[in-house]
């Protein structure tokens, strides 16, 4: 599995739609000055791979994820994230083995009807853990660290630790 | 499973004991089960005691050191199971230039492995990248991306100076 | 006394809606009690606009912004009231380059009335010292102080390059 | 009131005794390494001015700001830290107003004997409040920031906020 593209639009301070193509190899360097929107990226990652909490996505509601409007813009009406991986080796669960991409979708509107998708067919949130276990990616996963919680391994609990752990396991 | 569990965490420490001292230029950390009698719930402890220092509780350790100690477990369960990438925002914030060189050199070894994708507001951490995306709000409140090719990239960081500043 | 409160108060909010946009290039921020008619245990709100941007929960906002806006409320009760010293720890960590330029010279002003002690990991932060002092483990986990003179200040940052790094 | 010095002995990871005499007017500025002592120069002015929460001080009870010994030293038996502050127009409060130079000490025992002086005379915890009253440092104060602890301000509660309003009051 290796990252290809995120997209997202209606996100957070994303009010169009905006596509980011991931080099296959190495290292992608993200930049931009304080309150641009870098953060906002890394949520509509942990969003789309399926976070429930909208505490962790710094919001009061999950509506928050949703485009709030600027002083020039109007407030949007749906959030959308779609982050497609190729699947070089067809290494994923039988169901995908077939395709070269993987993609996984979420979007909610304000009304508050919310839906994920596995390359544009609707699923639900359980297919797309199943998706990624094993993988480290998702859930108590160790592979995304959010700005200012570097140190958390380091003081939470050792259940919370052994749960990292479990994810390797 | 207990087997798996026990197997796995066994592994990931052989890897932390590795990569601590590699990190702090010397001491030793280590993983202990809390319950060991307990292999199916028991919790994870961290040991670490850097060069020169005595084992203390880890509340103690700077903010620099939690960073690093914090990173050489990340790092270690990587080295043990890659994940296809690692997405890191700011963590080289609290890191001083030698733990920066450090942290920027292990990176570029995992990328073997694993794609990284690394918010950063450090120049020298900048330099450990393959591609740069810059994100704008060239119109107040909507965010933007452009892919920035390394010398541009420099320039976006220093915004216009706003009035006021 | 509730008088007292209500006045300070008052006062507090006049400097913080000042300095905001300063620190923002535009953009409005004030303070608002949780209960009005309840002087004498009322909490105090945060109300915060960056330019641009649409009312929202103060959570929503991003590191550096929430950095900025808890600078510009503590040095609007400095301005306020003077303390004899502020002793700030690496404050400067989430700010990007034109933020860390509007802190320096917020801080440079309010040394009129105060002294100030910065511990910093930047050099940009670092040009704004009169004096400076490094703190050493020259002989593994003992703390001591010497005082540098600019240039040297810069070398103790780079340590000599321990082995593993 | 001017900060003038700063003396510690067998406080954290400070074996001998150190002294860093401040300048006068303007900025000083402190580096140096990750884990070198910084923020334990933090820690030891907040100690001297009355702090009485060991976790507060990042450790588990207050014996931890003794200094615990390294590979190369043993373990203090005391640890001490003064303050000094030069008192120019004398504004302090009456008790001392014929001193040019004021200075709170602390001192902690691994017996766990702890007492405060000020001026080299014992004195109680609320001796060295008193002297302090109304100038925004120790307690709730709003002059010192400790390290990780900007953004507090913001998310802490709104009657934490308010305390740091009558501070000021
Ligand atoms: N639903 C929303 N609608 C519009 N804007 C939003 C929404 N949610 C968050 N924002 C805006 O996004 C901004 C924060 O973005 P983000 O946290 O990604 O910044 P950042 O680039 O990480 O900055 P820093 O370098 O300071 O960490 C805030 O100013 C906030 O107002
Ligand atoms: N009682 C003590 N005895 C000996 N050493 C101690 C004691 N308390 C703390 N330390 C040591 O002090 C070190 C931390 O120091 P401090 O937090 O001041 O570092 P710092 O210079 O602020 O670093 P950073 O730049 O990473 O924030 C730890 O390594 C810890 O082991
Ligand atoms: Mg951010
Ligand atoms: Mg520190």
């Amino acid at each position: 599995m290796r990252l290809l593209r995120l997209e997202l639009a209606g996100f957070k301070s994303f009010p169009d739609k905006v596509s980011i193509d991931f080099i296959q190899d190495g290292v992608s360097i993200v930049v931009g000055p304080n309150g641009c929107g870098k953060s906002n990226i890394v949520d509509a990652i942990r969003w789309v791979l399926g976070e429930q909490s909208a505490k962790h996505l710094r919001g009061a509601q999950m509506e928050d994820v949703i485009f709030g409007g600027s002083t020039s813009r109007p407030a949007a009406g749906l959030a959308q994230v779609t982050l497609s991986f190729a699947n070089p080796e067809h290494d994923s669960i039988n169901k995908y083995s077939e395709f070269s991409e993987i993609s996984v979708t979420r979007k909610l509107f304000r009304t508050g009807e919310s839906l994920y998708q596995i390359n544009k067919t609707n699923c639900r949130l359980s297919d797309i853990r199943e998706l990624f276990m094993d993988t480290g990616i998702g859930g108590k996963g160790y592979s995304i660290i959010e700005q200012g919680k570097i140190d958390r391994i380091v003081t939470s609990s050792a259940l919370e630790r052994r749960a990292l752990i479990d994810e390797a396991a | 499973s207990k087997k798996r569990f026990n197997e796995v965490y066994k592994r990931i420490n052989v890897e932390f004991r590795a990569l601590f001292p590699k990190f702090f230029g010397g001491g030793e950390a280590f993983l202990k089960l809390s319950d060991p009698e307990d292999l199916l719930d028991s919790g994870v402890e961290i040991i670490a005691q850097p060069p020169g220092k005595t084992m203390q509780n880890l509340t103690l350790l700077s903010g620099g050191e939690k960073a690093m100690t914090a990173l050489a477990l990340i790092f270690a369960i990587f080295q043990f199971k890659p994940s296809p990438f690692c997405l890191l925002d700011e963590v080289d914030a609290p890191l001083d230039d030698a733990n920066n060189h450090r942290f920027n050199a292990h990176v570029r070894l995992l990328t073997e492995n694993s794609q990284f994708i690394i918010i950063t507001h450090n120049k020298k951490t900048m330099e450990i990248g393959d591609a740069m995306f810059g994100v704008t709000m060239e119109e107040p409140g909507s965010s933007k991306v452009v892919s920035v090719d390394f010398e541009r990239g420099q320039k976006l960081i220093e915004p216009p100076r706003r009035k006021g500043a």
